[in-house]
């Protein structure tokens, strides 16, 4: 509850006007920032508890990846063979959308938890996305999977033998450069 | 070819190869040509000795003379999915956007990214995206209040008053929080948002969202200093999404469950396992 009071404590402050419109001096942006990083990793503990409870994977990780703005994860960097991702809807309803979890360019099957397959197809992130500064170059693309989820949904990724090639969907247009 | 066709049972979008740029959309039974484009804005710079001199900063949006559009050739690349279709466009070293479709997905999404906005010409700048289409919109527009209600704006225009117009584009911006929209009797195009940004429509059939801000002078309205990004050295990268949605005008315009989608998308947490994971009952 510790972890939850922080977190509750660092989403007060970001009510403030000048952290909702953006207004605060950098150096209190920057503080905003701090605040909320060490809030959000504390949660996270608080967040594996809870799903170890309301799932059967009991001593599973339930790892948050903060990098998935700009397609990057560590967890899946080197390989998602074999990686189970929990879904959990915010929505007060059911919603269907699709999912994107970086990932290496390999064959993988997705399967729901009835273990029945679900449609997936890797695509490549945008050049100026893997150009980015400071931003490990380990995955250049995304796996993309559809999830209807009420509240909690699992799925199970897994790595095939076969390479998928990817290349021939592919059609570029270059600039004509003066 | 000239151009690029890219669709899904939903969704059909052509893009001028010559340009790069979008030309039409069609979907919901309607087409309609809508040209995307980026431009910038440059700051106002002023000493802030009275009001009319005050630059634009954190608190006032304030540009200095007309928009600026980037009208180079955009360099694309086409992902040809099953279930995905995306075009990555490269606008140039610090603008760059994918446009996609999904299968059974009734909308357009743009995912722009924007920045470090270069200022060793010293001048700040103030990045939008703007759709262009020939919907006759009457100087008419539509915008959410926070998320809720969707209230009617007239271009030039207050409800309760003559205003002053004399700075006719930030005159006439209002802040986007969930959706802006434009009609005629015919269709809608609705945009929506997944953050707060300022938005207009400055011309009948057009709407705008600012994207990236980058000031170089205090506005004196009590933040004490430029909105510079100065911490990181060389600026910020921004990265977000709008979805646009072309369909046929019946009621008021409302996309409040979708609008949601946006910023509340599904939390992911990982974990390593050989087997099938359940929700316990």
């Amino acid at each position: 509850s510790e972890d939850l009071d922080n977190l509750s404590q660092a989403m007060g402050i970001m009510q403030h006007h000048d952290a909702v419109t953006g207004t605060e001096k950098q150096a209190v942006a920057s503080d905003y920032d701090r605040m909320l990083f060490k809030a959000i990793v504390g949660a996270e503990n608080s967040a594996r508890d809870a799903l170890r409870s309301l799932t059967n994977l009991t001593s599973g990780e339930f790892k948050s990846c903060l990098e998935l703005n700009i397609s990057v994860c560590t967890f899946t960097q080197d390989t998602a063979n074999n990686v189970i991702v929990t879904l959990v809807n915010p929505l007060a309803h059911s919603s269907t959308q699709y999912v994107r979890v970086p990932a290496k360019n390999e064959n993988y099957i997705v399967t729901d938890e009835k273990g029945r397959e679900v449609f997936s197809e890797v695509i490549p992130v945008p050049w100026l996305v893997l150009a980015l500064e400071h931003r490990s170059n380990d995955t250049q693309h995304e796996l993309v999977f559809k999830a209807s989820v009420d509240k909690i949904a699992n799925f199970l990724i897994r790595v095939l033998p076969t390479p998928k090639n990817i290349a021939e969907d592919q059609v570029y247009f270059p600039a004509e450069r003066s | 070819q000239d151009e690029l066709t890219v669709e899904t049972s939903l969704v059909k979008l052509t893009f001028d190869t010559t340009t790069g740029g979008l030309k039409t959309v069609e979907m919901n039974g309607l087409t309609e040509n809508i040209q995307q484009t980026f431009g910038i804005y440059k700051g106002y710079r002023g000493n802030n000795g009275e009001s009319k001199n005050r630059s634009s900063g954190a608190y006032v949006f304030r540009p200095s003379g007309d928009i600026e559009i980037v009208n180079n050739k955009v360099e694309l690349s086409f992902y040809n999915g099953t279930k995905v279709k995306e075009v990555h466009q490269h606008v140039n070293e610090w603008i760059s956007q994918v446009i996609r479709i999904y299968e059974d997905v009734n909308r357009v999404e743009f995912e722009w990214l924007v920045g470090p906005i270069p200022t060793d010409d010293d001048v700040g700048k103030e990045i939008i995206t703007r759709f262009s289409s020939n919907i006759s919109s009457k100087g008419k527009f539509y915008t959410d209040s926070n998320g809720r209600e969707i209230l009617e704006r007239e271009r030039n225009q207050r409800e309760h008053f003559t205003p002053d117009m004399s700075e006719a584009i930030s005159g006439n911006y209002y802040p986007v929080t969930g959706q802006i929209s434009l009609q005629d009797d015919e269709k809608r195009i609705t945009l929506l948002n997944d953050r707060a940004q300022g938005g207009s429509s400055l011309k009948d059939g057009e709407l705008e969202l600012m994207l990236h801000r980058r000031l170089l002078n205090d506005d004196a309205f009590g933040v004490g200093e430029a909105l510079n990004e100065i911490q990181y050295g060389t600026g910020l990268i921004a990265r977000g999404k709008i979805y646009l949605i072309l369909d046929a005008v019946a009621g008021k315009p409302n996309q409040r469950l979708l609008q949601h989608q946006l910023d509340q998308h599904f939390w992911k947490f990982f974990s390593k396992s050989n087997g099938v994971a359940s929700v316990n009952k």
